[in-house]
């Protein structure tokens, strides 16, 4: 098993190999750390987990790399999700290109606001919450994004969890419960304006 | 020194000990584990970094909890922002209680959409992108947050640091650079979907 703190480096390093321009062939421990200020020490130790090996004063193989990570951290694998609460947070996820990329197929979008539903959002028409308990079934749902008010979140939350959906990917500011065998994750961006701050406050790195 | 992935999970408590309702004058390291996904012995083991002791049976005490964590993490603190891009993103940051609440105190906004320079978000108005560098100089700014597309972020982060500020929030999918002094810290949530849909598709924790 990789330890969850590997595996979120491990996909900084694949994003920032992805995004390389085509004739770079060669990426470093040194490169890599530098660009997303990791130590290029810790940079080779999460290496190990990878069974692409590098050539000394080379590096590592970009497309080789690449493809290894991308199945290692499942980005080719789809998963059907769906976005509840379409108002500024929400519509920025369903626009995102990075998500997109990372095969989160958003297949639908709900709202209880009458003047959303019904309107477009990218080449998806927003649908009332009422609607969601079917939609969810009949195109094989795995998983709902919940931007909806701190308030609606555990009512939503109940809504996606009864409807048969295994993973929430919450952005409301509240603890959500979920039944055994429900996968939830919770953002919480204050947390990297406060360690943002620290630094600054510290002037210095920990 | 504080590891950062300690100060991550102390942020944790302490947003959850800030939302508990007065009457509770204790919490456990269970009570925090359950609701945050931690496991009950880790959190005792970050607790070992703070002075607040905690009682067998009973736990830790709230109001010393709260505060203890408050000054550590510097949440008392305010800091002087800009936004800069005022799209999604960069609205519901600017409308985020919870950024208010950790005292990242938003001055300013920018955007070089002639259709949003000069309309009101919350209680500011929207300023071009020229006013900027003087903006900062005048009002004593030391953060800038990032939440224009792709193409034009290093521009953004350039004006910004050349006007002075030295922390830099990006939401931007890009590797910025920025000189020595400056602290950049670049959020990345499809990194928070990745991780989840590992664990569905694993179908355990690490
Ligand atoms: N975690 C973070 O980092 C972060 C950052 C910004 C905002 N937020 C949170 O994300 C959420 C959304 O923020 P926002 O700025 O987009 O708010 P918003 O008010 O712009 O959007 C909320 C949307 O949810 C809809 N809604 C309300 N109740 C609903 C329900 N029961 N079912 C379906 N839809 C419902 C509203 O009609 C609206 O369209 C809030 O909880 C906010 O606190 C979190
Ligand atoms: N990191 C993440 O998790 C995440 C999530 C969603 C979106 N994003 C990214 O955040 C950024 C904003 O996304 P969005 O959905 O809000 O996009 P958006 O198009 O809604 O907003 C972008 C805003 O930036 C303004 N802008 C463009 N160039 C500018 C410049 N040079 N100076 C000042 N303002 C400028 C535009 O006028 C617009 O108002 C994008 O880079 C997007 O890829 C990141």
């Amino acid at each position: 098993m990789i330890p969850w703190v590997v595996l979120e480096r491990l996909y900084l390093y694949y994003s920032y190999v992805d995004s390389l321009p085509p004739e770079i062939n060669w990426v470093s421990s040194q490169m890599l750390g530098e660009a997303l200020g990791i130590s290029p020490d810790l940079v080779r130790k999460d290496m190990t987990y990878c069974e692409i090996k590098g050539k000394p004063r080379q590096g590592y193989p970009v497309p080789e790399l690449r493809n290894y990570l991308k199945k290692l951290l499942k980005l080719d694998t789809s998963v059907n999700s769906v976005i509840v609460g379409t108002g500024r947070l929400g519509s920025a996820l369903a626009n995102y290109e990075g998500l997109k990329k990372s095969n989160m197929h958003v297949v639908g979008l709900f709202d209880t606001d009458p003047k959303k539903v019904g309107t477009t959002l990218g080449d998806l028409t927003i649908m009332h919450l009422g609607k969601m308990h079917d939609f969810i079934k009949e195109n094989d749902v795995v998983c709902g994004v919940i931007t909806v008010p701190a308030h609606s979140a555990q009512q939503v939350c109940d809504l996606l969890v009864g409807a048969g959906v295994k993973a929430i990917w919450n952005f409301a500011p509240v603890a959500l419960k979920v039944p055994d065998g429900v996968y939830l994750r919770s953002e919480n961006i204050v947390q990297g304006f406060v360690l943002l701050r620290i630094s600054l406050l510290e002037a210095n790195q920990h």
